[in-house]
């Protein structure tokens, strides 16, 4: 489940821009 | 220059191309108690970003289902009842068969952007938070 949620957040975060 | 608070009031795509405003947006969500909606939304936009490739294919797959059981497959998740009947089955059937296509999630995310569009983002505009911070 774990693993399954640190995968999910990853994906969140690289579609989120990097620099303001 | 325009100052970011003003620019994130023009569009909900100037909003969400701001570290800031999404940060915002999504305490504001979370309050409303639908932060799912934008956590989706980034999912869906972080799945059509990975290639398909070999090596890719059994995280693509992994991903695909995380997104699908966190937030599809729940009938009663915020953004299960706002993705429409059709586009889930597709997903589902998609999933099951395996077959993963980087578009997978592009009908849902454009269903849940509309929700968001309509709904949250106007509501995010006039609300305390954002009223406070700007």
């Amino acid at each position: 489940i774990d693993s399954e949620d640190d995968l999910l957040q990853e994906c969140i975060s690289s579609a989120m821009p990097k620099k303001k | 220059p325009t100052p970011p608070y003003l620019r994130w009031a023009g569009s909900l795509h100037s909003l969400l191309d701001d570290q800031d405003g999404i940060h915002l947006f999504r305490t504001f969500l979370k309050q409303e108690g639908c932060a799912d909606l934008l956590d989706f939304w980034f999912a869906c936009s972080g799945f059509r970003k990975l290639e398909p490739c070999e090596s890719n294919e059994e995280k693509r797959l992994k991903l695909a289902k995380a997104i699908y059981k966190k937030y599809v497959l729940d009938g009663q998740g915020i953004v299960s009842r706002q993705i429409k009947p059709a586009t889930k089955s597709f997903i589902k059937d998609c999933v099951l068969k395996q077959l993963i296509d980087p578009a997978v999630f592009d009908q849902a995310q454009t269903e849940i952007q509309s929700t968001i569009e309509e709904n949250s983002y106007p509501l995010f505009l006039k609300s305390d938070i954002y009223l406070e911070y700007t």
